[in-house]
């Protein structure tokens, strides 16, 4: 068989039986989606630039996925995420990093691959170069979602949990990990 | 983590990812999805490639250039570059997957998790997608 695209949505442990049914024919209708907006893309003679910006940006708006609108949060509360796009005619490449507020990272990507000499921008100056590239800037709160604010909390607690026993433990020890990073 | 490969009517190959990251990160933590190389890698001569899992493993194996390098050095096909690379991460304790498209339409999608959301498209329309092992 010869593959036109091919996409994913995140790899982890997703198990069927945390799965509802209806949680699974929503996650199977954003990829299928996903997958005809680029094929038709290519049908119609777009490029494959244009192919993966366009199902990347359906992806990053569905919250079901760790991207754009659904993202996680940091410790502190907040969304900052990542994109990258790369062409494979010419090896040139975009890429944004811990961005806040553009709607869509990879559409970010793709600008400063072809609007600047640049690769890799990151956090506000990212921001502003996005702002002045004409991309779509929104309200932080646009990208919560009350599902992986719960995630936060979860960890959050699991963090008080393991600091305690760290602490009593390293302080057994007689050593005292300040920071205590957990893997 | 989302990603996307594709191969156009004029033979090009173009890879995107985009992540909201880990949660509960600290410190400015960024993953693998906006490095060049680790995370995201697109070459006509071999293939595009699009990572997700823990960033940290795909950084320091350079795991979508890697995978590239193996096809274009060692000559091996996708799903064998494939398979090779996710191994090197599992044995160095990390955990993900990634999706790859080669300039002849032939596409890989290995993982090492319970699961991974995955759909591709053949070049006549046919779709496929999966979730589970």
């Amino acid at each position: 068989k010869r593959y036109a695209m091919v996409i994913h949505g995140g790899a982890g442990t997703i198990l069927q039986k945390n799965m509802t049914p209806e949680k699974e024919a929503a996650y199977k209708a954003a990829l299928t989606l996903a997958l005809q907006t680029g094929y038709n893309l290519l049908k119609s003679g777009h490029s494959s630039l244009d192919a993966v910006e366009a199902a990347v940006k359906m992806l990053e708006d569905n919250p079901l996925f760790n991207a754009g609108k659904g993202s996680v949060f940091t410790h502190d509360g907040r969304n900052e995420m990542d994109a990258a796009i790369m062409n494979g005619k010419t090896l040139q490449a975009g890429a944004v990093a811990g961005v806040t507020n553009i709607k869509n990272p990879v559409s970010a990507a793709r600008a400063v691959m072809e609007k600047s000499e640049h690769v890799l921008l990151t956090g506000p100056g990212a921001e502003q170069f996005a702002k002045e590239a004409g991309l779509e800037i929104v309200d932080p709160a646009y990208f919560r979602t009350e599902e992986r604010w719960k995630q936060l909390q979860e960890a959050l607690h699991d963090d008080s949990i393991k600091a305690t026993q760290a602490h009593a433990l390293n302080d057994k020890l007689g050593i005292r990990n300040r920071d205590y990073k957990f893997g | 983590t989302v990603g996307a490969v594709a191969l156009d009517h004029a033979g090009n190959l173009a890879a995107a990812t985009s992540t909201g990251g880990m949660t509960d990160k600290k410190y400015g933590r960024v993953g693998d999805s906006p490095i060049i190389g680790a995370g995201t890698y697109a070459n006509n001569n071999t293939v595009a490639v699009s990572c997700t899992g823990w960033g940290e493993f795909y950084i320091r194996n350079v795991v979508a250039y890697d995978l590239s390098a193996q096809m274009e050095y060692k000559g091996l096909g996708v799903a064998a570059a494939g398979q090779s690379v996710i191994r090197k991460v599992g044995t160095l304790g990390g955990d993900g997957g990634l999706i790859a498209l080669d300039k002849q339409g032939h596409m890989a999608m290995p993982f090492n998790t319970e699961g991974m959301y995955r759909g591709a498209i053949t070049q006549d329309g046919k779709i496929e997608v999966y979730i589970y092992k």
